[in-house]
């Protein structure tokens, strides 16, 4: 099975968040976003690890490396729950958890 | 007519089934047409593909692989404790392995390049599976997914809110806009009744939902009904039935070759090389035409347990084996001379508020919509186990699973809910004629180069995520830069000492030069090494303007030197005043000079 399912399945590098941003109308919108990004992934104390996938719009911000005392951990999710919930341009944001995904 | 010399190809049931007749998904017809799926990028979506593998190697697609769970572009997989992970080169094997290589097996689509991502190797996360469905999504034209939730008869899971939108982007930009085709592999779930209504990629509309069914033509015990299943093709089934022959890695216990491949994970495979068959013959297949194609030419065919209903639209339809068993040859002819069908439509109810108690088995809550004029019941009979949906009864899933202990169960109240269906606009004056007109092809008659409809060229779409340098490249790339960087000084370095030195040496031109102290005694055994300049020939009279400026000590020990041979030539030449030439050095020969 891959991963271990259940809430207190965290992705591979410790607690990640994906992230969609209002896409801004006009040209340069890309870099407009991805600058977004890491100014948000800044003020959320993260790390922008970039776009996912070929998802516009779609960023997955990750914890910068280091191990972390298990409160310390729970006061930065809710930190950045709060930054993520509160700022106007973030459409939609998850914290990653790991999918149980079996082989058939 | 079609023969080949891969040892296993005999036990290929599933292509050419001889004790069997018919129990095979008729491809010999098409392959004999050359139609071997060539020009089209099948990915296999798993624990990673052996690439290396003689049956793999020749068709393998590098440019449309990558490994999310080590982040590098070789979807190579690990072996783990459970010798597990020949999952994925098994799969890839049912559909390209290579033929008349003397090893193994062969593929449906044997024509066709095969890729590989390696994403169910390790922790497994929402973002990666969307990565995953668009992994080099205008390269890859096929996914094939041989994996799902649990399938425990009480996992109720589906793609999550990125795995969704992956799949919706990807039947909108992926393959130049016709969209990917996603595989994926009904519920292995049998054994615990379950039911892949409760698996959300089985039951979304973008993806191409495959069942087993044994050589014999029954559901097997492992396999699970589901109403969103579109059709059925072959694998293992119990004991005393043949499972698949395919190719296998070679790594830990595995052989190269196994005839045990078995399950759903065998039969979603097979489908994916039918349906790269079918985008050889029409490139410009739309997502929505393969699943109309697969709709229009499944096979019903005679299984007392199966419960066929016939639907409005005259099509046949069972919760064991969908649409029917698909068939090669029929896929095939139809997709040559398909035209493309309507856009996707969908109606949606309004919502519907109920709030009513679901009050406990026996008794049940039944609420009614009528706004769809339908001609018979079916359409969209639920039956709503608490807040978990679907139609099946979960022998393992306690409707109040999640509720509090069981004193205080309190009865499910039914808020609202909302119907939405998604199809086509097609009246059934549409469909007689799209089906009439495919039985005319069924004959074989278009299945040759010559007969093609046109067909639309696809969009050019960037794929956006570019050439990402992995750590390891950044890595050497920066140690090489540094040696560079290093040597480069070091060289510049000795270059200008050198320079220096010479310089400095140069300075004795306008004056008297004084050697450095020599003892006599090395000199008279001229074992002395010394240190000239480099000589060059020149003819005599050149000689004349330059030797008047230039006088080197080499003019007044070449004779010596050359006789003992034990000079050293060093860049730093060192240069005497010398008052007289030795005419006798320049009698009738060439001068050295420097």
């Amino acid at each position: 099975l891959a991963g271990t399912g259940g809430p207190d399945g965290q992705g591979p590098g410790g607690p990640s968040w994906a992230v969609h941003l209002e896409s801004l109308k006009g040209d340069g919108e890309e870099e407009t976003l991805e600058q977004q990004a890491d100014a948000l992934a800044q003020a959320a104390g993260l790390v922008n690890a970039g776009r996912i996938g070929e998802l516009q719009g779609h960023y997955l911000f990750v914890q910068p490396a280091g191990h972390r005392p298990a409160l310390e951990v729970e006061a930065i999710r809710q930190h950045v729950e709060a930054v993520l919930a509160g700022h106007e341009a973030v459409r939609w944001h998850s914290e990653q958890r790991l999918l149980r995904r079996a082989k058939r | 007519s079609v023969h080949f010399n891969d040892p296993k190809y005999p036990q290929q049931w599933h292509l050419n089934n001889r004790r069997s007749p018919g129990r095979d998904i008729n491809v010999t017809g098409v392959w004999e047409r050359n139609v071997t799926g060539r020009g089209v990028t099948v990915v296999v979506v798993d624990d990673g593909v052996e690439h290396t593998i003689q049956d793999i190697a020749p068709n393998y697609s590098p440019e449309g692989s990558y490994d999310l769970n080590s982040d590098d572009p070789d979807p190579m997989p690990h072996p783990d404790v459970e010798n597990g992970n020949h999952h994925g080169t098994r799969c890839a094997g049912e559909i390209a392995a290579v033929p008349n290589n003397s090893f193994c097996a062969v593929g449906v689509a044997y024509g066709s390049r095969i890729a590989g991502i390696r994403v169910l190797d390790g922790p497994l996360t929402d973002s990666m599976e969307a990565v995953a469905f668009n992994k080099h999504y205008q390269i890859n034209d096929i996914y094939s997914c041989s994996w799902g939730p649990d399938d425990d008869g009480k996992t109720v899971d589906g793609p999550h809110q990125l795995g969704k939108a992956a799949l919706q982007h990807g039947v909108i930009a992926g393959r130049q806009g016709f969209g990917s085709i996603f595989v994926v592999a009904s519920g292995n779930g049998g054994q615990h009744n379950d039911n892949c209504n409760y698996d959300g990629y089985a039951n979304s509309i973008y993806t191409v939902t495959i069942g087993a069914v044994d050589e014999e033509g029954h559901m097997p015990f492992y396999a699970e009904e589901c109403a969103s299943m579109l059709a059925v093709t072959f694998s293992g089934g119990d004991k005393m039935l043949r499972s698949i022959v395919t190719t296998d890695w070679d790594l830990q216990k595995g052989t190269g070759c196994t005839e045990g491949h078995t399950g759903t994970s065998a039969a979603a495979p097979l489908a994916a090389g039918m349906i790269a068959l079918m985008l050889q013959v029409r490139p410009c297949l739309t997502w929505r035409d393969v699943q109309h194609i697969i709709v229009f030419t499944a096979t019903r065919y005679e299984d007392r347990r199966a419960e066929w209903v016939t639907n409005e639209a005259g099509f046949s339809h069972s919760h064991q084996h969908g649409f029917g068993l698909l068939n090669a040859w029929r896929l095939v002819n139809a997709a040559k001379i398909w035209t493309s069908v309507p856009y996707l439509a969908s109606y949606v109810s309004p919502m519907l508020k109920e709030n009513k108690a679901i009050p406990q088995s026996p008794r049940s809550l039944e609420v009614l919509w009528n706004g769809i004029p339908h001609g018979f019941n079916g359409l969209g009979t639920f039956s709503i186990c608490a807040m978990l949906g679907g139609e099946s009864p979960r022998d393992y899933q306690a409707c109040r699973q999640g509720m509090s202990g069981m004193e205080s169960f309190q009865v499910g109240i039914l808020r609202q809910w909302q119907l939405t269906l998604y199809g086509s606009v097609w009246s059934p004056v549409d469909i007689r004629d799209r089906q009439s007109l495919l039985e005319s092809a069924m004959s074989g008659k278009h299945l040759h180069d010559d007969f093609a409809l046109p067909c639309p060229p696809g969009l050019k779409i960037p794929e956006e995520d570019g050439y990402t340098i992995t750590p390891n490249t950044l890595k050497t790339l920066v140690l090489v830069g540094c040696f560079t960087v290093f040597w480069t000084v070091y060289y510049m370095l000795e270059v200008y000492l050198s320079q220096r030195n010479v310089a400095s040496n140069q300075v004795c031109r306008s004056g008297p030069c004084h050697w450095p102290h020599r003892s006599r005694k090395a000199k008279e055994e001229g074992t002395e090494l010394e240190s000239v300049p480099l000589c060059s020939s020149k003819d005599p009279d050149e000689v004349e303007t330059e030797s008047r400026g230039l006088s080197t000590a080499s003019d007044l020990l070449v004779p010596d030197l050359l006789e003992q041979g034990d000079w050293s030539l060093s860049q730093n030449k060192s240069t005497l005043d010398c008052p007289h030439q030795h005419r006798d050095l320049l009698h009738g020969k060439e001068e050295q000079i420097c």
